[in-house]
């Protein structure tokens, strides 16, 4: 009832607190071209445990906002135009804050979990893996 | 000194799980 394959079904959470759940999830997500959204989850993970003191901190949050919010790509897409505004703002005036990007990791949480989680427990990458 | 794109990488490989 606790295997690896039981809490991968139990929330997107659990799936991805799993090394060989989240590998797989990301597979099935490059398969569908939106790799980034789990990229950019992980990102914001990280970034909130980064230090503020750290010079490199700033460093990093101007290289998620470049790679994922100011583009085209699947995130930017995803975001609201406020939440992508505020962000903006963030950066451009050098406000940095371990939670700057929270907001927009929970926008990208909820998308991935109304459709590429639903869809992934369903895909033939789970399914054989299973 | 390290590029953004290696510092991203950093932080997205260290908010990852690990093998248990």
């Amino acid at each position: 009832p606790d295997s690896p394959l039981a809490r991968w079904t139990k929330s997107l959470r659990s799936l991805l607190a799993d090394q060989d759940g989240a590998h797989l999830f990301r597979t099935f997500l490059e398969r569908e071209r939106c790799e980034d959204a789990l990229d950019f989850w992980f990102a914001c993970n990280g970034f909130r445990q980064m230090d503020l003191q750290d010079a490199k901190t700033r460093r990093v949050a101007r290289a998620i906002y470049k790679r994922y919010v100011e583009g085209r790509g699947v995130v930017a897409e995803h975001l609201r135009a406020a939440t992508r505004a505020c962000i903006r703002e963030s950066v451009k005036k050098q406000r940095i804050e371990l939670r700057m990007f929270d907001q927009a990791q929970t926008e990208i949480e909820g998308g991935l979990e109304e459709s590429a989680y639903r869809a992934f427990l369903t895909s033939d990458i789970y399914l054989d893996y299973v | 000194i390290d590029s953004e794109d290696d510092l991203l990488q950093e932080c997205i490989s260290s908010a990852m799980p690990k093998k248990k």
